[in-house]
């Protein structure tokens, strides 16, 4: 197994109720070449049933931190987007992603300011971990994901404002608000519905996710007011709605030799229909003009074919 | 003719069973159904979807001559022969998957994140003499 290109950190994943000692020989996790070890959620736990032979409790009841509840409810429609009831993934050409984790925000450092989420203006501030990801998982796309409940049903369309700003600590552990940035999105939202709406912060947060950031804090600002700005020049009363804490949702590309690569398989099927697909090198393309048919090459073998 | 005259008189129905051997070897090597579900791994806390999972397997026995029909490579031939020829304690081809399909899983991660990931070559979907 070859990473494709990236350098894989040696650490073992904490994933697994691997035996005390992580170094000891008999940590199936060290069976593993480097670049699996770490964040392929599958193999860890398979190699530990293969490694307790014999033994009934398979489960590899690792102590998990239980997931939040809408946060679960929005992943599993994903799931139902992306794949088939028997797990086959959807030929979807719009999705190139082959990883997607969302983070919901330790909850110990969500401070609000102003409003508990009541009125026009909810602010807090959010640490995201993302220890998850691997150094072979490379971004494509992250949004913010709030889940607006309105308890009673809003009759005319409301718009907010969000903003953004990183804050980063300084030497002296100082907090100082380093990057800020805007997004305004208008909702209309159904009588009784709640409403998913992804605020795109991929630009925003492409910098600190590709120097591998494993701790992201950031302040967030959200603004609702009725009315539209696109149909109307005045807005309205401030909208009093239950805001909470956002998720962060990471589209990913996971340039790994376990992870399913469509363009690869599409290629191939274009490529030689009837036959097996056979494994393309580790770094994904031919190396050097011995890998290379030239355009000669080619045509005599076309010919001779 | 020969062995028409010292067969038995059989009916019809056990002349198409006996001449059937001829044509389709016995539990030849071909793909065979395996069905699981997470729960049976007591994995169901922490995978999320597909409930149901079925990596399918390869199962049968490799005849002498593994042509095209297994879109066996040359190499599956001469490893017979060395085996038959040569030396015995060299292994007879084996029947082992030839193509997969991938399998996407939501899984939870041990800190309470969520995580969706496609994996390559989950199920096997045709098998192969090698």
């Amino acid at each position: 197994p070859h990473s494709r290109g990236g350098v894989a950190s040696d650490k073992p994943s904490g994933f697994l109720g691997a035996p005390e000692d992580p170094t000891s020989d008999f940590n199936p996790l060290l069976w593993l070449p480097k670049g699996m070890r770490r964040g392929y959620a599958l193999l860890p736990p398979l190699l530990k049933v293969l490694s307790e032979r014999g033994q009934q409790n398979w489960g590899s009841d690792v102590p998990r931190l239980q997931p939040d509840s809408r946060a679960l409810r929005y992943m599993k429609r994903l799931y139902k987007m992306s794949a088939t009831k028997e797990g086959i993934p959807k030929d979807n050409r719009s999705h190139l992603y082959n990883t997607v984790r969302l983070f919901t925000p330790c909850s110990e450092c969500q401070h609000h300011h102003g409003g508990l989420g009541k009125g026009d203006v909810h602010s807090v501030d959010l640490l995201f971990n993302l220890d998850r990801v691997t150094a072979l998982e490379h971004l494509l796309k992250s949004v913010l994901l709030y889940s607006f409940d309105t308890s009673a049903p809003v009759s005319s369309p409301f718009s907010c404002t969000c903003h953004l700003s990183v804050k980063e600590h300084d030497s002296s552990g100082q907090v100082c608000p380093s990057v800020s940035h805007s997004v305004a999105f208008s909702l209309h939202l159904q009588v009784r519905k709640r409403k998913w709406v992804e605020i795109d912060v991929t630009s925003f947060l492409q910098p600190l996710i590709a120097t591998h950031r494993r701790n992201i804090h950031m302040a967030v600002n959200v603004t609702c007011l009725v009315g539209d700005p696109q149909h109307s020049t005045e807005l309205g009363q401030p909208v009093s709605m239950a805001l909470l804490p956002p998720s962060l949702l990471l589209y990913l590309n996971d340039t790994s030799e376990q992870a399913y690569h469509r363009w690869d398989s599409l290629r191939h099927r274009r490529k030689n229909p009837g036959r097996p697909r056979q494994r393309t090198s580790p770094l994904g393309v031919p190396t050097g003009d011995k890998g290379m048919e030239t355009p000669q090459a080619q045509r005599a073998s076309r010919q001779r074919r | 003719d020969e062995t028409m005259k010292e067969a038995p008189a059989a009916s019809p129905q056990d002349l198409s069973q006996y001449f059937k051997q001829f044509l389709f070897p016995q539990n030849e090597c071909e793909l065979h159904n395996f069905r699981l579900s997470f729960s049976q791994l007591q994995w169901d806390k922490w995978i999320l979807a597909p409930h149901r999972y079925s990596p399918q397997y390869c199962k049968g026995d490799c005849p002498r001559v593994a042509g095209h029909r297994y879109g066996s490579p040359v190499h599956t031939m001469v490893q017979n022969i060395i085996y038959e020829k040569l030396d015995p304690s060299v292994p007879r081809p084996s029947c082992v998957p030839a193509e997969y399909s991938p399998l996407s899983v939501l899984t939870v991660e041990p800190d309470g994140s969520i995580v969706y990931k496609e994996y390559e070559d989950m199920i096997a979907t045709r098998c192969t003499c090698r």
